[in-house]
């Protein structure tokens, strides 16, 4: 249902690239063809003018937006105005992110600078201007402490108050420029105010420019120039030129502006938070690469580059279109540790303090995270030594400081405020763990060790959860708000979080405790693990594995754990096929493993039934095919040759048949049978020497009756041998003793072993 | 290292609660102007004082500093030098 306003085709001659007709990664149009382009928003930039008749600008500039200075030299400023609000329509240079906004300048930086000139032009009829952008600050020389001064201060609550009649002033602020001079924008009180909405920059490639600095407080990104290698941002500049040469944040910051003012045409309700809100919600990591990205407890990807990753026009003014406002801000001040701890080089200063939210204080409960702010007061010698994290009860650690090679200043830090935007979404009570390193850079006196005077915690959040109300993300059904109450009275399903719920089901939950399944429909079910088929990604979410796989831990084909039925894994790889393929065997655990080497087909892994060319099959393992007269040598890998009585072999010592005139006994080849042997007439065997029957010395053929003589012990006797013992018999036996044998003989016993041995002699006996 | 000399201007700012009037009496009694209110910000003025230096190192001091005696000046703070750079 979004207003059909007339389409843009774009003509610009610095748009030349058709692959991705000009579409920006922050899908600018498709906020266009929602039909945003910032009409009825007023932005000014707080800068050192802008050229009031330049082509592109004229048409939007409004002069009643405008400090009282004459403008000189306002090149910054029409720089940055362009980006902002350039008419469409035009054949100069750009068009404008928000080409139908307004657009004033004030012009406060090319004379002295003070307190007052900054109140005054943060403050600037704040009725009327919806979004201040500013594009300075304080000096990047990496050695500089300064923020809003007290009347700066009074502005930026006052604009907050009671600017856009109640729903505050959105002040834009292009984060620090001292990447350089390793400047930390920890130590801009401006952007690190959370009034403000702190904005870094990214070039097209996604990399870091070389002038960014990191910080907790940044809360999103917009492109901006990068290296001479990325192509550059396009702008209005002075004498009604064009020019590409602006660069650093300060191109990023009023881009920004710009996309606030579309999502603020799509709904002029939104409070100042509830930008700040749809901001985390909508900018992504994307292809932004920093080293640091995290996601913290409530989900969102924040890195210290990029915050919460690069502004998105089109998502902004959707989540804008249905946007309900988030609850009122609590601030919950927690009480100061005042325990003095001396800070010694090479060391680490931890303290813990056991946050309540001000759980005793209704209107200052704190238990969804907005911004936290930590003040401290550290006395020491070399402030740029220091390096501070804080890491919330959610595990999320956030770089309050980084150590500033150049800052050599004593004045340590004095109440100084620091934030981060990295716990939003997070539970605020808890345990919270400030570290403060000292690192020294070079050598410093140690008789001034640092001291952690104090520090506390300013808590800024809501007591409910921010979109539990009936929210934006409540599921698309259409028949839910009929069939649940507004305010489900729970209980939840076991998987919801503590977020809470608006329905029994596991569908019906605000965040889910474990993992949840997204279906086509977008909604959402919570699940205690992924079902099978499915794997969990990084941000809880259960995502689809291939077909094939049962278990897996990645989409791709190759990153299955376990297969569905009628397929195995490959050994070695995680793959999932259905056929067992060439060189691999189905073992006990239904997994395809591999034959051995040259093995085209087996049944085991020592049992090749079929190999591959250029090899041959000898006792089921392959060997490579030698010529008659050789054999295959295992160690050496190569053929060969046997044995020279040998006609053919497989090995030096195992001839399987022999030369003329030779004969094989037992795998060798010999002239004539040697003892224990004799040669077989058999015509099956070709005259084949067979051992002789275990009980002969040499024998006449096969079995225990050809013996030809015996063992040493034994006796030859009708061609057997016998166990050579004094035979007793009946004759000479004493009468008792020769009946003994007689008997033995009449009851047939002189096959047993014993007796025969006994009575040799009459057993051998005839009848 | 160097120590950042603050640099001290001719420009007040002021709090006096009661409206323009009576900002208007008290400053010509010291020998300010009174240039407007800063901003939106309600009972704070911008008062410029032509007889002082218009940029020292030292805070102002003479008969002008009496002003901060009035009863009505809740507040007040000579404008100091900050450098701002564009980034």
């Amino acid at each position: 249902d979004f207003k059909q306003a007339p389409l843009l085709s774009l003509s610009s001659p610095h748009c030349n690239d058709d692959v991705h007709n000009c579409q920006s990664d922050m899908n600018i149009m498709g906020a266009w063809k929602r039909g945003y382009t910032g009409k009825d928003v007023v932005v000014t930039i707080l800068d050192d003018g802008i050229e009031r008749n330049h082509p592109d600008l004229y048409q939007n500039y409004v002069s009643v937006y405008v400090s009282l200075h004459s403008h000189s030299f306002p090149r910054h400023g029409t720089r940055c105005a362009g980006e902002v609000a350039a008419a469409a329509n035009n054949s100069h240079c750009i068009v404008g992110i928000a080409y139908n906004a307004r657009i004033g300048g004030v012009r406060m930086l090319d004379g002295d600078v003070t307190d007052m000139v900054e109140a005054r032009s943060l403050s600037l009829n704040p009725q009327h201007i919806d979004i201040y952008s500013a594009s300075w600050g304080p000096d990047d020389d990496g050695k500089t402490v300064d923020g809003p001064a007290t009347l700066a201060r009074q502005a930026f609550e006052n604009g907050i108050r009671t600017g856009r009649k109640g729903r505050g002033s959105i002040f834009v602020w292009a984060s620090g420029n001292g990447g350089r001079s390793r400047d930390h924008c920890s130590c801009d009180g401006y952007t690190n105010s959370i009034y403000t909405i702190s904005i870094s920059s990214t070039a097209e490639s996604g990399r870091k420019p070389w002038y960014l600095e990191e910080c907790s407080s940044t809360l999103t990104t917009t492109y901006s120039s990068g290296e001479n290698y990325d192509r550059k941002i396009i702008t209005t500049d002075l004498r009604h030129r064009c020019t590409d040469s602006h660069t650093g944040t300060s191109a990023s910051a009023p881009m920004a502006a710009a996309i606030i003012a579309l999502a603020l045409e799509a709904n002029p309700l939104l409070s100042w938070r509830d930008v700040q809100h749809i901001i985390v919600k909508t900018s992504r990591a994307g292809h932004l690469s920093a080293p640091d990205w995290k996601t913290n407890a409530a989900g969102y990807n924040v890195s210290h580059l990029y915050g919460f990753g690069l502004m998105d026009a089109e998502a902004m003014v959707k989540e804008a279109e249905r946007w309900k406002q988030v609850p009122t801000q609590h601030v919950c001040v927690e009480s100061a540790d005042r325990q003095i701890r001396t800070i010694r080089p090479e060391h680490v200063v931890r303290s813990v303090y056991k946050a309540t939210g001000c759980t005793d204080n209704p209107n200052h409960h704190v238990i969804y995270l907005e911004h936290v702010v930590v003040r401290i007061t550290i006395t020491h010698p070399r402030r740029g030594d220091l390096s501070i994290n804080l890491t919330s009860p959610s595990g999320t650690k956030s770089q309050l400081l980084a150590n500033r090679l150049f800052d050599h200043s004593m004045e340590g830090f004095k109440n100084w405020e620091f934030m981060t935007t990295h716990c939003w979404g997070e539970k605020a009570a808890g345990d919270w763990v400030l570290e403060i390193y000292d690192s020294p850079s070079q050598l410093r006196s140690q008789k001034v060790p640092g001291k952690l005077k104090e520090w506390s915690l300013v808590l800024y959040g809501t007591s409910v959860h921010p979109y539990s109300t009936g929210h934006i993300d409540k599921p698309q059904f259409a028949d839910l708000d009929e069939e649940f109450p507004e305010e489900y009275p729970g209980p939840c399903d076991s998987e919801c979080s503590e977020n809470g719920c608006w329905g029994p089901g596991p569908h019906h939950c605000i965040n889910c405790l474990h993992y949840f399944l997204k279906f086509k429909n977008n909604t959402r079910m919570c699940v205690s693990e992924c079902p099978s088929g499915f794997f969990r990604d990084d941000r809880k979410r259960c995502k689809k594995c291939s077909s094939s796989c049962e278990t897996c831990v990645g989409s791709r084909s190759d990153q299955c754990t376990t297969c569905r039925s009628g397929f195995n894994l490959i050994e070695g790889s995680h793959t999932c096929v259905a056929n067992c393929p060439d060189g691999f065997y189905l073992d006990n655990s239904n997994i395809f493993r591999r034959c051995q080497e040259n093995c085209k087909k087996c049944t085991a892994s020592n049992i090749c039934t079929e190999c591959k060319p250029g090899m041959s099959l000898q006792a089921n393992k392959c060997q490579m095919t030698c010529d008659p007269g050789t054999y295959y040598n295992g160690h050496r890998r190569t053929c060969e040759p046997c044995h020279r009585a040998c006609a053919t072999c497989t090995g030096v010592e195992a001839c399987t048949k022999c030369a003329d005139g030779y004969l094989l006994e037992d795998w060798r080849c010999v002239l004539t049978c040697s003892a224990t042997y004799y040669l077989s007439e058999q015509t099956s065997d070709n005259g084949q020497v067979q051992r002789c029957d275990s009980s002969c010395y040499e024998c006449l053929g096969p079995g225990e009756r050809n013996c030809s003589s015996c063992n040493s012990g034994y006796n030859l006797e009708a061609g057997a041998c016998v166990v050579s013992t004094i035979c007793k018999d009946a004759n000479e036996e004493s009468w008792a003793e020769g009946s003994f044998c007689v008997l033995v003989k009449k009851n047939n016993l002189c096959q047993r072993k014993v007796l025969q041995q006994l009575c040799c002699r009459t057993c051998s006996q005839k009848g | 290292p160097p120590c950042k000399a603050r640099i001290y201007t001719n420009h007040w700012a002021v709090r006096i609660a009661g409206g323009p009037e009576v900002a208007d009496r008290i400053a010509e009694k010291y020998g300010y102007r009174n240039m407007g209110q800063i901003g939106d910000l309600r009972d704070h003025y911008h008062f410029f004082h032509s007889r002082t230096i218009k940029r020292s190192t030292l805070s102002s001091r003479g008969r002008h500093s009496f002003i901060s005696m009035e009863p009505k000046v809740e507040w007040i703070q000579q404008q100091v030098v900050k450098r701002r750079i564009k980034r």
